[in-house]
């Protein structure tokens, strides 16, 4: 699609180069997506999944790998099934089967798999330092489905923070689905309303740099 | 260009790596 060079690994045979997998940026980036990217990540994924529900039968699948998060051109982020998903229609899939899965379930996966491409790279004894509310928001989805709701006292318990800082955690005390994960993304914002069009921007900006990036790549090879 | 900028600390039991780490 763009004319030149080889495409992206991973890419199916034939067809446009439209969409990269979040593994594919990290691999060709090879260090974590910044902060401002993961708030986009979930916030666009997290708005395609919301408009899958509602529009489709499509099942629930939890997220596995990097792979299966899927950044458009248009800046769109979509999570596709994962490469083998034989895996996941075992009957023995059980409470991680997709068709089980529950929104909860998929936000933790999300959340644990944004946490993986922020902390990619690092050692196992290093710990990225990240901005307390995207700490806090990651913190949260990954845990929803044990915090349910009634555990928040215990997330509360364990952090004597600052005042703000409660403040802060009992906004984002209830995270279960992915529209209370869009909420905290835009509050994020200094202004909740920029939120689709800038995330977008950021997600959009996302696939052209790394499509650069691998243009300028194979031309120096 | 697409850098990301972070500061990096010894990984605590109880911060959020070891956490994720756990559930996965």
């Amino acid at each position: 699609a763009d004319g030149e060079g080889p495409r992206v690994p991973g890419e199916a045979a034939g067809g446009s180069q439209d969409e990269l997998s979040l593994e594919e940026i990290l691999l060709l980036y090879n260090q974590p997506i910044n902060e401002e990217q993961a708030w986009a990540v979930c916030y666009q994924c997290c708005g395609s999944l919301r408009s899958a529900v509602t529009s489709s039968s499509q099942p629930r699948r939890r997220v596995r790998s990097a792979a299966q998060i899927r950044v458009w051109r248009d800046g769109a982020v979509t999570l596709a099934a994962p490469a083998s998903d034989t895996e996941e229609r075992t009957p023995a899939a059980g409470k991680s089967g997709y068709s089980h899965c529950t929104e909860t379930e998929v936000i933790e996966s999300l959340g644990i798999i944004i946490y993986k491409a922020l902390d990619y790279g690092l050692k196992e004894n290093e710990e990225r330092e990240l901005s307390p509310p995207l700490e806090q928001l990651i913190d949260h989805m990954a845990n929803t489905v044990e915090a349910d709701g009634s555990n928040d006292e215990g997330y509360e318990a364990a952090d004597e923070g600052l005042e703000d800082e409660e403040d802060e955690k009992k906004k984002i005390s209830a995270i279960r689905s992915y529209r209370d994960v869009m909420k905290l993304c835009a509050a994020h914002l200094s202004t909740e309303s920029e939120a689709p069009n800038h995330y977008q921007a950021v997600c959009r900006a996302l696939f052209a740099e790394t499509m650069e990036l691998h243009t300028f790549l194979t031309k120096i090879k | 260009k697409g850098k990301s900028l972070y500061k990096i600390k010894p990984r605590h039991d109880s911060g959020i790596k070891a956490k994720i780490s756990m559930k996965t």
